[in-house]
């Protein structure tokens, strides 16, 4: 329980930072 | 694509892994992209979650006797973390220069690298689970085996006694399973196989106590009776070792999901 709680912070956290990295780019696209 | 044979898995992993091929697209396609935005809270945020995963990874390592889970788990925990440094690293480069290349290379590594470890970190939990099920399907197949030894109706009674809870906790956690994975094929067999048990468990124990009556009274018709009994233990373990076998796939069907 607790290592699938904790991977899915690192899911939510992964996801953000994609999020933000994609964005500057998108603007290019 | 990564293919996740669990529900719980695909839902923890799957926005995640859509999200690093666009990534990667996007960095082909604006190969000379804009300037990268400042990515340390971001980082930091995985970061800081990686160490909570290892954290809990090592607790969990520590905590099991499955010898499997101890020997994998440590390398999928490595891996995510050497993936979290990449994130940082790219980070710093980005920092002194927001049109890094090798800060884009770092932070799509890193991104997939993240996506990878925790996929094996899970998978290695999961089946870990799923060794806890085999054992008590075993634990059936025991019970089945000593069938033919039974030859009083209060060696059957204790013989029942012992097996009923076993045979209802296998039945719970296969139903349970079934419900988890992904591929459907897989659900429909175990499904099959757990209704033949279900069908069959008390057929056998009917025969049973055919062949223990048939013992007191005589003995006549015992070879037919022991034969039929044996028939239907031997169907249940079948059933039960086809479960097992499933239980142990995660290979994905591509061709059926299409």
């Amino acid at each position: 329980e607790m290592i699938l709680e904790a991977a899915k912070s690192i899911a939510a956290a992964t996801s953000a930072l994609i999020k933000a990295a994609s964005a500057a780019q998108r603007e290019l696209i | 694509m990564p293919v996740f044979h669990t529900k719980t898995i695909e839902s923890i992993l799957e926005p995640v892994a859509q999200q690093v091929s666009r990534l990667v697209i996007l960095h082909e396609e604006a190969e000379d992209g804009n300037a990268m935005p400042d990515l340390g809270r971001p980082v930091q945020a995985v970061s800081t979650a990686v160490t909570n995963l290892v954290k809990v990874g090592k607790e969990t390592i520590n905590s099991s006797d499955d010898a499997l889970l101890k020997q994998d788990m440590p390398s999928a925990l490595q891996r995510v973390e050497g993936a979290s440094r990449l994130l940082e690293e790219a980070s710093g480069l980005l920092k002194q220069d927001p049109y890094s290349g090798p800060a884009r290379k770092k932070l799509i590594e890193g991104s997939r690298g993240i996506l990878q470890g925790t996929s094996s970190l899970l998978l290695c939990f999961d089946e870990s689970e799923v060794r806890k099920i085999i054992r008590e399907c075993k634990r059936v197949l025991d019970y089945l085996a000593v069938t033919e030894v039974i030859e009083t109706m209060e060696d059957l009674v204790h013989f029942l006694k012992n097996l009923s809870p076993c045979l209802s906790k296998v039945s719970r956690e296969i139903s349970a399973r079934e419900k988890e994975l992904t591929h459907q094929v897989h659900r429909e067999i175990l499904v099959r196989c757990l209704e033949q048990i279900k069908t069959l468990a008390p057929i056998l124990i009917c025969s049973m106590k055919i062949f223990i009556h048939i013992i007191s009274q005589g003995g006549k018709g015992a070879d037919e009776a022991a034969e039929n009994r044996n028939y239907l233990s031997g169907r249940m373990s079948d059933e039960l070792n086809e479960i097992i076998r499933v239980l142990q796939l995660t290979t994905y069907d591509e061709e059926e999901w299409d």
